[in-house]
Parts: structure tokens; sequence; C-alpha cells
């Protein structure tokens, strides 16, 4: 699942 | 960082280049959908506000803040600087009709109850239908300069890359996020008859102009 706290993408 | 994801995001500057050398260069934004270009904005600023709270790397910094000069930039020369010659009789597309539905799809569906998750999760939705006052515009016109075609076609396949990242990344570090999935796959979804458009006619030389 996806760390909801941090986005790294853009 | 892998392959897709940098291919992609040069193709989406790639795209916002030739967008802004395009108005700049002909000093005209005809055939350009300011609408398109205000979500634009609104997506890239509700998106990045974590500039203000994570690090993640220079390059990360150093694009976002690119993304968020360029679209306030496009938008500066299409309502400000070069607003004689925008179309707006052609660019009639209800915005509200797209902000609305993802201002409440986002504080329904996302992965946290929280301010800047929520901004984050509206301009995830937001982007996934931002280029439809664009698109429909075409429609309207019935064709786009060559540039434009070329245009949409850098943006369309940065989505359509990111899709390959994400799998790319499902399989090698078991991460994934669906909110971005789905948008993504939506977003290069509504992109596919352009794609068709573009492949048969804009590279074989030919104007994008649709069937009468």
């Amino acid at each position: 699942e996806a760390d909801s706290e941090e986005h790294d993408e853009l | 960082m892998n392959i897709f994801r940098l291919i992609g995001d040069l193709s989406h500057l790639l795209a916002i280049i030739i967008l802004l050398r395009k108005i700049w260069k002909s000093r005209s934004c005809a055939g350009i959908s300011g609408k398109s270009q205000l979500l634009f904005a609104i997506v890239y600023t509700s998106r990045y506000l974590d500039l203000l709270t994570v690090y993640v790397s220079m390059y990360n910094t150093l694009m976002k803040l690119v993304f968020i000069a360029a679209s306030y930039a496009t938008c500066y020369l299409i309502y400000l600087k070069f607003k004689a010659t925008y179309d707006h009789n052609h660019d009639t597309f209800r915005i509200e009709f797209l902000l609305v539905p993802a201002v409440i799809l986002a504080l329904l569906i996302n992965h946290d109850f929280m301010a800047l998750e929520i901004l984050w999760t509206f301009s995830i939705y937001l982007e996934s239908v931002a280029i439809l006052p664009q698109l429909f515009m075409v429609s309207k016109t019935g064709e786009a300069e060559s540039i434009t075609s070329h245009y949409l076609f850098a943006l369309g396949s940065y989505r359509g890359l990111y899709i390959l990242n994400w799998i790319y990344r499902y399989a090698m570090e078991d991460h994934y996020d669906l909110i971005a999935i789905v948008a993504g796959v939506v977003q290069t979804v509504l992109y596919c008859d352009f794609f068709y458009l573009y492949i048969t006619k804009v590279l074989r030389g030919k104007k994008l102009q649709l069937p009468a």
C-alpha cells in the first residue's frame, strides 16, 4: 500500500 | 526513479516547453484552451504544496517548481499578455463540472483525511480531466495546429509512461498507489482518440482535422 506521508512522484 | 518515470517527466516538461514556445514565438494563443491551463495551474498548486513540508530530492523540488512556474506563465500569456488572441468563444467548457466532482471525490476517497493529503488527491483527480476543455475546443473547431497536436501528444504520453512506471514499481518495489493509478489510467484513456488521430494524421504530415 502507498505511504500517504510522502508522494515522491510528480 | 526508473526510466519510465524519467521519460514521463521529460515528456511532461517537453509538452510545457512546446506550449510556452508556441505562444511566445507566434505571439498568439489561438487554439489553446485557457481553461485547461487554468486547471493545470490549480493542479500543480494544490499538489506541490508539499514543497513546504517534505523534501524528496533536488530533482523532485526543481521539477515541481518548474511545473508551477510554467503553468502560471502560460496562464499569464493567455489571460493577460496575449489576451487579444485568446479564442474564448470556442473555449466554452464549463470547468465547474470538473472542479466540483474533483473536490467531492477527494473528500470521499483519499488515503488520509488531512488537508495536504486531500489537496494532493484533489489535484490527482482534477489532473485526470483537466485536458477536457482543450480536447473540447479541438472538437468544436474541428482542427488543431500541428504544434498544438505535438503538445497534446507529449502531455498525453506523460501519464501513459507513468502507467509503465507504476507497473515497474509494483513489480520491483511492491509499491502502489491506487488513487494515482486509477486516475492516471482515466487520464490516459481520454487521450486515446487523440493519439489515434495524431498517429494516423499528424505524423504523416497532415493537419489534425476532424471529419465534418
